[in-house]
């Protein structure tokens, strides 16, 4: 719910500063929180570069905000130690974009019950509950699932919970860390009047006949077909996995139809890239020939390519049989273009073919690897459940390796471990300043709805173990020794991550686990570059220059308001302080005082007309009747 | 093999938690409020 006053919003483009005092990787994390504002509202962020106000981001004690914008110049927004997780920080964001947290709004005893004996003494100021005045819920339902929901464990004095809510399937809902709800989005969207975002582009699940404006082409000798199910598989769409009976398409591309080399094109709509650089993401099907494959296209068009020129992007070869597979395409396309997807028919026998399906296409940028996980169910069940990922490499070069840990009974752990890799020796150790960000995906079809869950660690080079030794330093030297599955001996140092990185509950909950399959996207980045100070630029017009010399009386604050200081003065239930520096007092006997007052006055004056009026008027007629004989002119006096 | 470091310390914990846990006496947990707000 948002504070109501239109004088609580900030512009769509928020200026900001990252201060010195952050840790490292607290500064990637408000980055890629900043990357989902860019990408589900239009709310952007641009550093600081004199703007009257603007939100500070500093490491204090704590995750704290103000709510709304209060036009005082530098707004303070604190992301402490342990404040670094992404959702935390988009939270946080929400607070000083004007927003409430959920359970606060004026309708919340309609959907949770708060349970008072249960809250630590002092702590029950906590809970309170906001009128419509104050605040407004923007015409949005009450969200179980909103990031500013708190958890059912808020302030509790022993283990029972203090928040319960009225539909029971919510309890374990309420208080996600993961990352918008829809209903987080809509209100946003609607306090800001948003209508489009920097980074979206198209989102396409096949479910509506028009193929999201996709067009076959004519310089090719087949077409992509929309179907809900292919004879040799798949036997659903990846959408909804084909629980949604009448519903459920994907575009297929039949390779057993057509002969080797034959192709078939399917264009996107004409597409406005805004950045130059885009991550194209979908899900693809083989139940062709393993030499079956796909080749990504764009086609970009300019001035003197007026139909466009076609460039090849990639192509997608040796694409496993028999099972929905996710995959990104990075583009770095800077005028109008089109993707294109061209199934090609390979050598070999064929009786199905290429199937594609939940495309996204974004201004973002794509992860660099992706652990697919199978059967992932399998694991859950197994009480010394534990796995480590391939290995891969930064790109910088460290080799590394993703450990995740399923032996806790309530909550899944994920580590990041440095190995031995074949660059070593030209790499710099202990390795400085290389974030790690591990996020599983949520495989809801349209990017904008996802609710993924991701954790970034960083590696820093000053970091020592218990044993005296670099926690980064190299591999070989303080890992120890492992294998992968085919026997190669390699070493591996210790891990670094979270305990805590998904519940069970929320791990089960959305579409983490979608066909039984999970998927870790993995991007590994030098973010040495955030280590330098931003510059401090010279404001337009600052809080303490306008208000140095524009003095509030009577406990009065200065602000800054459209470039003008104004004073916002203290008031309480039946009095406050008016003027322009709350130079005046006012309160309700003041105010019954003077009405009552001015209606006696108003009486009495006219009163004293009235009988002012009157007067004259008798005494003028009084005046004629005397004077009236000797202005007779007597006419037939004898008569 | 050395045990791995777990920034959470095997704590699951949420935003008012680590704010409880540093003593701070936020407005709602993680509400800086301003003076007019205060009052």
């Amino acid at each position: 719910n948002s504070i109501v006053g239109e004088g609580y919003r900030w512009p769509h483009t928020i200026p900001y500063v990252l201060d010195d005092s952050l840790e490292m990787n607290a500064r990637g994390v408000i980055l890629e929180a900043f990357e989902r504002y860019r990408l589900k509202t239009c709310i952007d962020f641009k550093p600081w570069s004199g703007e009257a106000n603007y939100i500070s981001v500093f490491k204090g004690s704590g995750c704290w905000s103000s709510v709304g914008n209060q036009h005082v110049g530098k707004q303070n927004l604190s992301i402490g130690h342990n404040c670094d997780r992404t959702a935390t920080v988009q939270h946080e964001f929400l607070h000083a974009l004007g927003f409430f947290h959920e359970q606060s709004r004026s309708d919340r005893d309609d959907y949770v019950s708060i349970i008072w004996d249960r809250i630590t003494p002092g702590k029950e100021n906590n809970f309170k509950a906001y009128t419509d005045e104050e605040t407004d819920s923007l015409n949005v339902p009450y969200d179980y699932n909103s990031v500013m929901h708190y958890s059912k464990t808020a302030f509790q004095i022993g283990s029972e919970p203090t928040i319960v809510t009225r539909i029971s399937d919510f309890m374990d809902v309420i208080g996600q860390r993961l990352d918008f709800s829809d209903h987080d989005l809509l209100k946003l969207n609607r306090l800001y009047n948003c209508s489009s975002s920097l980074s979206f582009m198209d989102s396409c699940d096949f479910e509506l006949e028009n193929v999201c404006g996709m067009i076959q082409s004519s310089e090719d000798s087949a077409d992509w077909q929309r179907v809900s199910q292919v004879p040799e598989g798949p036997e659903s769409d990846h959408s909804n996995m084909g629980q949604c009976k009448g519903s459920g398409f994907f575009m297929h591309f039949s390779s057993s139809s057509v002969n080797v080399g034959d192709t078939a094109v399917l264009e996107s709509r004409k597409l406005y890239p805004k950045r130059g650089f885009q991550c194209l993401q979908f899900f693809l099907y083989n139940s062709g020939h393993e030499n079956d494959q796909l080749d990504i296209y764009i086609r970009e068009y300019s001035g003197d390519n007026v139909n466009g020129i076609l460039i090849l992007v990639e192509e997608i070869k040796d694409i496993p049989l028999g099972s929905w597979q996710l995959y990104h395409v990075t583009l770095k396309v800077t005028n109008k273009f089109r993707v294109v997807f061209r199934g090609v028919r390979g050598a070999g026998d064929s009786l199905g073919g290429l199937s594609i399906d939940d495309i996204n296409l974004s201004e973002t940028q794509c992860p660099h690897h992706t652990w697919h996980i199978r059967n992932f169910t399998q694991y859950l069940s197994d009480p010394n459940g534990a796995l480590f990922s391939p290995p891969f490499y930064s790109s910088k070069g460290y080799a590394f390796q993703i450990y995740m840990t399923l032996t806790n009974l309530t909550k899944i752990g994920i580590y990041f471990h440095l190995i031995s890799g074949a660059n070593d020796d030209q790499l710099q150790w202990p390795c400085p300043w290389q974030q790690a960000t591990m996020t599983i995906l949520d495989q809801n079809p349209d990017i904008r709805q996802r609710m993924s869950n991701g954790r970034s660690i960083t590696t820093d080079p000053s970091l020592t173990s218990d044993d005296g030794n670099y926690f980064w330093d190299r591999p070989s030297k303080v890992g120890t020794e492992a294998f992968f599955p085919n026997g190669t001996q390699f070493k591996r140092s210790r891990g670094y991550g979270s305990s805590s990185f998904i519940t069970y509950e929320r791990l089960k909950s959305r579409d983490f686990i979608k066909g039984n399959d999970v998927y870790i996207l993995l991007t590994v980045e030098d973010i040495s570059h955030l280590n330098s100070t931003q510059d401090e630029p010279v404001p337009t017009s600052s809080v303490s220059d306008l208000c140095a010399f524009f003095r509030c009386e009577n406990d009065g604050i200065c602000l800054v308001r459209n470039g003008n200081a104004e004073c916002r003065c203290p008031s309480g239930e039946d009095w406050w302080y008016m003027g322009k520096r709350c130079e005046k007092r006012g309160s309700r006997r003041d105010t019954i005082v003077i009405a009552t007052s001015s209606t006696a006055a108003v009486f009495a004056l006219m009163l004293v007309i009235t009988l002012v009026s009157v007067y004259c008027t008798r005494k003028k007629y009084r005046k004629e009747a005397g004077s009236h004989p000797a202005n007779t002119t007597l006419e037939n006096q004898y008569a | 093999a050395p045990e791995n470091f777990d920034v959470d310390g095997g704590l699951d914990r949420d935003i008012f938690d680590i704010n409880e846990d540093l003593g701070l006496d936020l407005f709602e947990g993680d509400i800086s409020l301003d003076g007019v707000q205060e009052r």
